[in-house]
């Protein structure tokens, strides 16, 4: 049986009601919480950035080093070439046929293609590639490629997210940040500016 | 109250709540889709030997040098490296010194360079389970926001309160007490004899089990 009088729904509605609001409130605390815990890993985020760039510089002039030091040495006339030739003549096709092992074992696909390229490419090939560790050069520059892909795209993934972060944070629950002349929204890049004026610098961006 | 003024007087729960759930949605998709792409796969490139197989069937495929990296396989190959030209012309031997030197170091710095992209997806990995967790923790707020249009001064209506006997066997009474959270569907809470509506807890304990079948209806 209904026992109650509508003062007494009003009444209960009341209680109800306020222990919903501390429920949303406490809610909105969490929020404030996860707020912070953004805020502190996006600040990691930049001093790593800041990191990256340092380390960047230090690979990048490694790298050109590298390179004209290769440079320098293929102005040199080729010596020992009878040497490196008749050795080159052996290594091809120990080579050729480790690798074509491997392929078979690990890559499953169809190796003849790959047999005839290696083939191609190990005739076109010169020993003093190898005596110049050129083939450990190329793969850092494709490593060097890679890396700037990875970071640029980590920057799109973060530069979209935050933008939007910016948002979620800043009106609703929060106060506004004391809004002064250095003041920049806790998740965009500390010099920002709209995008097409912001030169797409590779390290930065 | 619950949220300061804004400049246009206190602004609806259904205003102030409502847009959440959305735009934690963009923020996780922003953030995840990234992860998804080609480029996020490392580049731990064969600058150690346990390079990933498949990274390097693709390189045998795209261009042979991914068989350069066997080399240490075969003797002859070896012997290569190792040869010294050094008596034709001390200044090139010295010179492939300064060019090994000199990769030794930009091999380490590109390692360097990788572990500290790991960091940094690192970060970003912790900034998606924290958005994720926004959502968990919110997500019932913003739904119910969404549900919100009216501007009922009751965020929890009770209308109807009942007692009758849990079944024809057991003498024992339960409490039912229908409730709507903001424009929500009904929900009914049945509580058990134990519970008297004369506690002062009582319209907790209501809410609570009201709020916990509202967020478990939710998340379904």
């Amino acid at each position: 049986e209904q026992e109650v009088s509508d003062n007494e729904l009003k009444e209960m509605s009341t209680q109800g009601s306020r222990y919903i609001n501390k429920e949303i409130q406490n809610a909105v605390q969490g929020v404030k919480q996860i707020k912070t815990l953004i805020e502190k890993t996006n600040e990691e985020r930049k001093s790593l950035l800041n990191s990256l760039e340092e380390a960047k510089k230090k690979k990048e002039d490694a790298l050109d080093d590298t390179r004209d030091t290769e440079m320098k040495l293929k102005a040199f006339p080729e010596v020992c070439n009878e040497t490196m030739m008749a050795l080159w003549e052996e290594c091809k096709p120990c080579l050729k046929q480790t690798c074509m092992k491997f392929y078979a074992r690990v890559c499953r696909s169809g190796s003849g293609l790959v047999g005839r390229q290696l083939e191609e490419f190990l005739n076109q090939s010169s020993p003093f590639y190898f005596w110049m560790n050129g083939d450990r050069i190329d793969s850092l520059m494709e490593s060097d490629r890679q890396q700037s892909q990875v970071l640029d795209a980590m920057q799109d993934s973060f530069t979209r997210a935050s933008g939007i972060m910016d948002m979620l944070f800043q009106d609703r629950f929060f106060t506004h940040e004391p809004q002064d002349t250095h003041y920049f929204s806790p998740f965009g890049f500390p010099h920002r500016r709209p995008h097409f004026l912001y030169p797409k610098s590779r390290l930065v961006r | 109250s619950l949220i300061p003024l804004s400049h246009y007087g206190p602004p609806s729960f259904h205003d102030m709540f409502q847009p959440f759930l959305e735009m934690i949605h963009q923020a996780q998709q922003a953030m995840d889709v990234q992860f998804h792409r080609p480029a996020f796969q490392f580049p731990d490139k064969g600058l150690r030997e346990g390079e990933d197989d498949r990274a390097v069937c693709k390189e045998i495929r795209h261009n042979s040098t991914g068989c350069l990296k066997m080399k240490g396989q075969c003797e002859k190959c070896q012997e290569i490296l190792s040869v010294d030209c050094s008596a034709n012309n001390p200044a090139q031997a010295h010179l492939r010194q300064e060019l090994n030197d000199s990769l030794q170091m930009a091999e380490r710095l590109t390692q360097q360079y990788n572990e500290l992209l790991h960091s940094l997806q690192t970060k970003m990995l912790n900034t998606s389970s924290l958005l994720e967790q926004l959502n968990e923790q919110f997500n019932w707020v913003s739904q119910l926001a969404n549900l919100t249009q009216g501007e009922d001064q009751y965020y929890l209506r009770v209308s109807t309160v009942t007692t009758h006997s849990n079944n024809s066997e057991e003498p024992s009474r339960v409490t039912e007490v229908v409730v709507k959270l903001f424009d929500s569907d009904p929900i009914t809470v049945v509580l058990p004899e134990e519970v008297s509506k004369d506690n002062p807890k009582f319209m907790d304990t209501v809410a609570e089990k009201a709020l916990q079948e509202y967020r478990k209806k939710s998340r379904a």
